[in-house]
């Protein structure tokens, strides 16, 4: 699975996922990356997230969006808030990460054991990392 | 004005640090920052997250490492299907699809459906989702172009343990997990 989310110039905010679903996956199985709320979420002036990892666990969570009603209704970061939706998603047996940006440009990149990731900002210096 | 800024993710927790040869990590890395140049030269400029994140995305799409677009992993029947979805946090409007097995980029049909039809069809499955991409000169490729090698060995590996049992049910074990 990959996955974007972005703020630009006018305050605006995105979030973009794409996957080919998990390996050996029955046919006709859909998973959290299309459902909006679970895999991908935005908002202007609160978060853009997209997601990555056992699909199920993100649907069951409605990941993408839990994170956000924890920002908008308990006024939480978007570390605290996304760092606390992967721990409740691990809680419940899955694993995978998230990435999650706010109005600020303020972002956490939260991830079980691992996740290919990376961002860039007004100088337009690439910065990657993978563990 | 906002700083504009991208965050991209390629994946999560699929490849063991120990497995992972410096060979492989670095072509990853490069993965990873081709996509943040593309997202960077829409964002950059002046255009909108929802183009520079569609971008983005679109380029890991292209390359064969992850697992979008070409480099999807196989189903059980050793076919490819995808899915993708996008939405802008300015109208709070997504597009979404699934049930892919010809669109080149998945999140170009989702992008085009946020922009063509949101409000009333913001989900399209299967044939008629890619019809709806094609109309539109979306490029199109057969599933040999999806698939590659490493990805098959996955699926062969996965069908072995599949047979196994104890841990039939267990695709935790098997590769990337969507």
């Amino acid at each position: 699975t990959v996955g974007a989310v972005a703020l630009d110039v006018q305050g605006n905010l995105a979030a973009a996922t794409s996957t080919g679903g998990k390996t050996n996956k029955m046919s006709s199985r859909l998973g959290d990356t299309p459902l909006i709320g679970c895999g991908t979420y935005a908002e202007n002036g609160l978060v853009a997230c997209s997601g990555t990892g056992d699909g199920e666990f993100f649907i069951r969570s409605v990941a993408s969006y839990d994170i956000a009603a924890q920002m908008k209704y308990g006024g939480k970061s978007v570390q605290d808030a996304s760092k606390f939706t992967l721990k409740s998603i691990e809680d419940l047996g899955g694993s995978g990460g998230l990435i999650a940006l706010d109005s600020e440009g303020r972002f956490a990149m939260p991830n079980s054991g691992g996740m290919f990731r990376g961002w860039i900002g007004q100088d337009g210096v690439p910065h990657t990392a993978i563990f | 004005m906002a700083k504009p800024i991208l965050v991209i993710h390629g994946g999560a927790g699929i490849i063991p640090r120990e497995s992972l040869t410096p060979e492989m990590r670095q072509k990853f890395l490069e993965g990873l920052e081709n996509a943040l140049k593309a997202g960077w030269n829409k964002l950059g400029t002046g255009c909108s997250a929802t183009d520079s994140v569609a971008a983005a995305v679109a380029c890991m799409e292209d390359s064969p490492l992850f697992n979008a677009g070409c480099g999807s992993v196989f189903t059980r029947a050793g076919s490819i299907r995808m899915e993708a979805s996008i939405m802008d946090g300015a109208t709070r409007q997504f597009g979404a699809a699934t049930q892919l097995k010809s669109t080149k980029n998945p999140i170009q049909l989702a992008q085009l459906i946020l922009e063509k039809q949101p409000n009333t069809h913001g989900f399209l499955c299967g044939e008629e989702a890619e019809e709806f991409g094609a109309l539109h000169n979306l490029p199109q490729e057969p599933q040999e172009y999806f698939k590659t090698e490493r990805r098959w060995k996955q699926h062969l590996e996965g069908l072995e343990l599949d047979k196994r049992p104890q841990v039939s049910e267990d695709f935790s074990v098997v590769g990337p997990k969507g």
